[in-house]
């Protein structure tokens, strides 16, 4: 799985 | 942004004008954690550093600043105006076995190393155990007022929330991070307990007390 992060989140 | 997202802000969003709202209502704190409250500041602010560096969108800034604002205002409210109302006696949760572990895995496990990012998967990992203090205090004190229990209801199911944002964006953005994931369903588990009593005591009129 490619990991992608979350910083568009809270 | 999808539905559960939204939800989940919106219910973070909630849980912190309860708060607010019981402390400014009431003027007291009592009952409240100062030691979780504290940890949430740091929790955004090491998290938000990104203000700085990216724009997301007028949403996101607007939440972050008002996340940011409101935990530092909470302190305020805590530690200085309606300091006299503060429990500390029952708030004796020592942070530093939570920041001091937290900061070592943020560490060794992260995205990348780099400051920003080893900063924000500190926020990440805090965040998930941030609200023991409170827990810890309400297990001392045996009880919890029911706005106090409408807040931390409020707070746990928007991790809860946001797990099934994860599930739905990995299945229709090929979207995945693992660190946020992990963190977030420790953080959602810590509050089950807390939610069993929720639903079988106050949801049907009983204030929120552990037995004996």
């Amino acid at each position: 799985i490619e990991i992608i992060s979350t910083k568009d989140e809270l | 942004m999808n539905v559960f997202r939204l939800l989940g802000d919106m219910s973070h969003l909630l849980a912190i004008l309860i708060l607010l709202l019981k402390m400014w209502k009431t003027r007291s704190c009592a009952g409240i954690s100062g030691k979780t409250q504290i940890l949430f500041a740091l929790v955004f602010t090491t998290r938000y550093l990104d203000l700085f560096s990216s724009f997301i969108s007028i949403y996101n800034t607007t939440m972050k600043l008002f996340f940011i604002a409101s935990s530092y205002f909470t302190i305020f409210l805590m530690y200085s105006k309606f300091k006299a109302t503060y429990d500390s006696n029952h708030d004796s949760f020592r942070m530093e076995f939570l920041v001091v572990p937290v900061g070592g895995l943020a560490f060794l496990v992260n995205h990348e190393f780099l400051p920003l990012e080893i900063l924000w998967t500190f926020s990440i990992y805090l965040e998930s155990v941030a609200i023991l203090p409170q827990l810890f205090m309400v297990s001392k004190t045996g009880e919890a007022e029911t706005i106090t229990s409408h807040y931390l209801f409020a707070l746990g199911s928007y991790r809860l929330l946001y797990i099934f944002n994860w599930v739905y964006r990995y299945y229709f953005d090929g979207f995945f991070d693992l660190i946020a994931v992990v963190a977030g369903c420790v953080q959602t588990i810590l509050y089950c307990d807390f939610f069993y009593l929720y639903i079988t005591k106050v949801l049907k009129g009983k204030k929120l007390s552990l037995p004996a």
